[in-house]
């Protein structure tokens, strides 16, 4: 059965984009096939995969307003064989507007996301869905269509501040429109081990959350934030750097745990 | 006349709350009156500004949905002589949606800032209105009622990508809800010497807005994300620091530009 992650957290800047396609590459590195839907209208995951996804390309944006298959419209990425991308362009700044009084608001993507698994999709071993820093429509119709939630929390004082609204809003979809979706995985970012506020906060989340945070712990490095100016993931930019390790561990961490029952 | 800048980016995390804290007590410290409108469910500035903003505690929620004046609701921010804070609670999550169908949803922002400004608050010398990463209801609000536009940018590779669609969401509020709107300020943020990276996104952004951008970049620095787990802004918390230094440069040099005809 395949695995299908909502990567949210409307903190911004925490890191769900560079964690979306990491774990994805890395996944796709040790021989998956995994399809990353970019629910962002800026497009960041699509630029980090080397997608085009100029105005008027193909996108996600089709899946949810018209209806499109998703297999019709995803690429391929140019990184690496079993590496796919559903894009996102600045079409879909609109959709959260043109969603809100339309039929089947929040489940357009469940509906698009389930079709595809059951036939075209059938062989992906994972789906990664990339969130806006927000808890409108896109972030709503992703945690409806998802099986597990993971959160990147950014070591930083403010990343604890909105978890609660996070996982009320989670609450709520789990109760009237997904009660399959639970809160799987929490993935610590941007950990810089020479300030105490790392340290402080990523003792604290562990305390909080000990299940579900992952031992892999992502430390800031420059590498990672260069990778997406040359349209590629870390992994493949500069493989042994401090930061694609990390990210491999995570996500040999990830696989190994498993849907847990 | 009172500067209303609106502190706007919908990259998540460029430093919209630190920058618009930062350059609020930058300004008080000098001697101003400033007053700083929480726009974020999060409440990340009210927090940095040490203001109580619990379930509960009256806010910009009842500014926007209820109709209360400014001045009822706002608080002194213990930090500092001459620095406020209209503060947010987790009931702003909701109003986007409460906002939607209701009559002059996008125009309740100026309404009340415009009363306050005419009696109550006609000492005060600026306005900071922080915004939430997205460019809905919340922050089309704050480009209704603000005249300036400050844009925090990030020297990272990611934040160039969101820009084009920012101006054009500000030219739609220009062209039909509020002609005065201009973008007057670009604020270069965690700018890291060491690296490529930031000095090419620090050049790309001078040479497309070299009239708007400042000459004043702040550096990343950790005392400036320690602050807040203080309750203070980094003015307060640590005055020599870097971080601290750039962002009183940044508040005399924005001073100084006036708001030009
Ligand atoms: N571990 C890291 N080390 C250094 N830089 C990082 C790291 N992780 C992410 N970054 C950089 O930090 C910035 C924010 O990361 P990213 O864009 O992935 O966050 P996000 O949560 O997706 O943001 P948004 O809320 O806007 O969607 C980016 O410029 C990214 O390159
Ligand atoms: N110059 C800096 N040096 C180091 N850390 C910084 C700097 N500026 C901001 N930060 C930290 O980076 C994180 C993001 O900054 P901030 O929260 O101000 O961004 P934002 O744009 O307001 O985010 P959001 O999009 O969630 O509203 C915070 O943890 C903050 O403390
Ligand atoms: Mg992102
Ligand atoms: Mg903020």
């Amino acid at each position: 059965r395949t695995r299908v992650f909502v990567v949210a957290n409307q903190k911004g800047g925490v890191g769900k984009t560079t964690t979306t396609v990491n774990l994805a590459a890395g996944l796709a590195a040790a021989g998956a096939t995994v399809l990353v839907i970019d629910l962002d209208p800026q497009g960041n995951a699509s630029t980090a995969l080397g997608v085009d996804h100029r105005v008027g390309d193909p996108g996600v944006y089709d899946v949810l307003i018209d209806g499109a298959a998703i297999d019709d419209v995803m690429q391929a990425s140019p990184e690496r064989e079993g590496l796919f991308c559903l894009s996102a362009n600045i079409d879909l700044a609109g959709a959260e507007s043109e969603l809100y009084l339309a039929v089947a608001r929040e489940t357009r993507l469940r509906t698009a996301l389930d079709a595809f698994l059951a036939v075209a999709g059938r062989g992906f071993h994972y789906v990664f869905i990339d969130c806006p820093p927000s808890l409108g429509l896109l972030t709503v119709n992703a945690l409806t269509a998802g099986h597990e939630l993971l959160i990147p929390v950014q070591c930083e004082y403010y990343a604890l501040e909105g978890l609660s609204q996070l996982l009320k809003t989670v609450g709520e979809v789990g109760k009237y429109l997904n009660p399959a979706l639970r809160l799987s995985t929490i993935l610590l970012t941007m950990f810089d081990s020479r300030t105490n506020l790392s340290h402080q906060v990523a003792g604290d989340v562990r305390e909080h959350f000990p299940r579900e945070t992952l031992a892999a712990v992502i430390p800031r490095s420059v590498r990672i934030s260069e990778a997406p100016s040359f349209g590629q993931t870390v992994i493949a930019y500069d493989a042994g750097s401090p930061g694609a390790v990390a990210y491999q561990e995570a996500a040999h961490e990830l696989a190994k745990r498993g849907a847990r029952p």
